[in-house]
């Protein structure tokens, strides 16, 4: 199983509808500061289901909605799609390829699609149970963390050996 | 419960330590400790003797060391529930060269049963990458994703053309 | 005492928004305001707003965005009681190469009045210092001190001789 | 004023007398990761006075005695002298030069040195009074402090102004 592209529109500072092929090794997203790399990360969190706006780096879930710049008024939706491929069948179904969707319109009303038809987020973390790819898996890992992990005081590395197990 | 949790302890402190070598040095030691206690709540001590020093707690290494120590010990855990993807958001930012291409080896290994998305500004790891794209924001807030080989990327660089390293 | 604070304040506030632009582009938005309530004990706010972009919060900046930012505000507090010397340990790692030149050009400002010393992995900043120090190991675990010239420490690394920037 | 040198023996990495001579502008301190550059800064925050040993990373302040490695046995004794340029009269003293020296041995006993003649701390603060040069002081910027400054949950940010008024 690998993440075969992302297609995004509307979520954050992707105003245009903008597409990402990941290679199956190692892919390096570089830019100058500000113009939109983590962004990517919150997408691909966001799709696979994020509940928390914080860890999104938003006060609000509808935050993550392009809220417009000088030149352009915000948008009333945020898409995202995942193309995930299930080359080993690692998840539990028949497709070979799946497609994960996430839509936030600025009415507050939110769905999640699978290959197109909707479906309930319960649906979604059910498909990845038990395979590292939830929202909450140590897969993304940042800066900021490399402190909280080597720190005494936290029992944030008691919880990752816990996950774990 | 709790037999589950040691046996996931042993198998994360053997990958640690082997890790952990493949980093720094051969000789070097590392090791992890559940604290007395509660099996249950217990913390889990670290120490790390990188090339043949002594600190007394893991809060002396400096930030290149620490950062080292943190990878090694989520590869560790990784290892024993492994993810199909890992997002690395400038991880790589307090390493020097020389640790940056041991952090290089280590990502490729893994690279072969896991695909890496590594959000970077350090040359070397760009030009590790087998896929390279560039987010930039042409317009004004406005996110946009070019794909970019890594020659190229240096052509676009203008500034001073420096023998650097 | 509390007259003081907000002359102090007010102090402060031209100062960010005065270095906060130098940093960022001439049009950029920044502020700062007292939270309602008790003034002595009321938080402080921050607004910043680089490049025509809309955050709601400073939360939604990127990592170099934030770092620029903090940077304006410690500098426009050290304006109003400048102590002789200041310390920044790899303060540059998260900032790409544009936003060297910006740091750079603000602290050498700032260097007629102000002694730094800089801790650093990036080329840019060692070349903008007039003194430059290397510590090594040659011994393991203890530590050595010489004076280096930006254009040695260039031989001196090894590692192929990349055009890079 | 300005700092003019600092020499150490025997303080954490440093067992060899070691002389930094530091430029009145902008001094910068390279090398690999783990090889002392941090260990400078924290010489010079212990001479200024630094009573806290977490600031100094360490558990116990005598752990910043040199304790040894592979092939040297600890030391007994840490000093550090810091070499002061009083040539703006900042400072309360008729002296054109101070050199402040502070020694810890094995044996818990501590001393301060005033141009060689033995003080206590409380004349060291009195010196700095209000000249933004105490161990306190936010002349020291790393880069794990940028989080804390600009996070909405600390009150860090209003310490900093107090301090300044
Ligand atoms: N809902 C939104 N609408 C428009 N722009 C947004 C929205 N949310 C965040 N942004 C903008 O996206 C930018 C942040 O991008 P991001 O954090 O991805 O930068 P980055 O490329 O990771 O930079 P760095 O190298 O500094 O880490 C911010 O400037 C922020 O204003
Ligand atoms: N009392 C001591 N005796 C001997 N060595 C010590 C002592 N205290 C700390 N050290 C060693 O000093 C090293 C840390 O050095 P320091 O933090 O200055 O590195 P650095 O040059 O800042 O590296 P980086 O670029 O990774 O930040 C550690 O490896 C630690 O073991
Ligand atoms: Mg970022
Ligand atoms: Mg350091």
């Amino acid at each position: 199983m690998y993440l075969s592209h992302i297609e995004i529109l509307g979520f954050k500072s992707f105003a245009q509808k903008t597409n990402v092929k990941f290679n199956t090794g190692m892919t390096a997203i570089v830019g100058p500061n500000g113009c939109g790399k983590t962004n990517v990360v919150d997408a691909i969190r966001w799709v696979l289901g994020e509940q928390k706006a914080s860890t999104l780096r938003s006060d609000k879930m509808y935050d993550v909605i392009f809220n417009g710049t000088k030149s352009r008024r915000p948008l009333g939706l945020a898409e995202v799609s995942l193309i995930i491929d299930n080359n080993r069948n690692v998840l539990p179904t028949e497709y070979t390829q799946i497609k994960l969707t996430r839509r936030l319109f600025r009415s507050g009303e939110s769905q999640y699609l699978m290959n197109g038809t909707e479906c309930r987020l319960r649906d979604i973390n059910d498909l990845f149970m038990d395979t590292g790819m939830g929202p909450d898996a140590y897969s993304v890992i940042e800066l900021k963390m490399i402190e909280t992990i080597l720190s005494n005081r936290t029992d944030e590395r008691r919880r990752l050996f816990e996950e774990a197990a | 419960a709790q037999k589950q949790f040691y046996d996931v302890f042993e198998r994360i402190r053997t990958n640690f330590i082997s890790i952990f070598t493949s980093l720094f040095n051969e000789g070097d030691e590392a090791d992890l400790q559940i604290e007395e206690g509660d099996p249950l709540e217990a913390a889990i001590r670290i120490t790390a003797k990188p090339r043949g020093k002594r600190p007394s707690s893991i809060d002396m290494l400096s930030g290149g060391e620490k950062t080292l120590t943190a990878i090694a010990l989520l590869f560790a855990i990784y290892l024993v529930k492994p993810s199909p993807f890992c997002i690395l958001d400038e991880v790589d930012a307090p390493l020097d060269d020389a640790n940056i291409d041991r952090y290089i080896r280590l990502i490729r290994k893994f690279s072969e049963s896991t695909q890496f998305i590594m959000i970077t500004h350090n040359k070397l790891t760009m030009e590790a990458a087998e896929t390279l794209y560039g987010v930039t924001m042409e317009e004004e807030g406005v996110s946009k994703v070019v794909s970019v080989r890594f020659s190229e990327y240096e052509r676009k660089e203008e500034s001073v053309a420096e023998v650097l390293e």
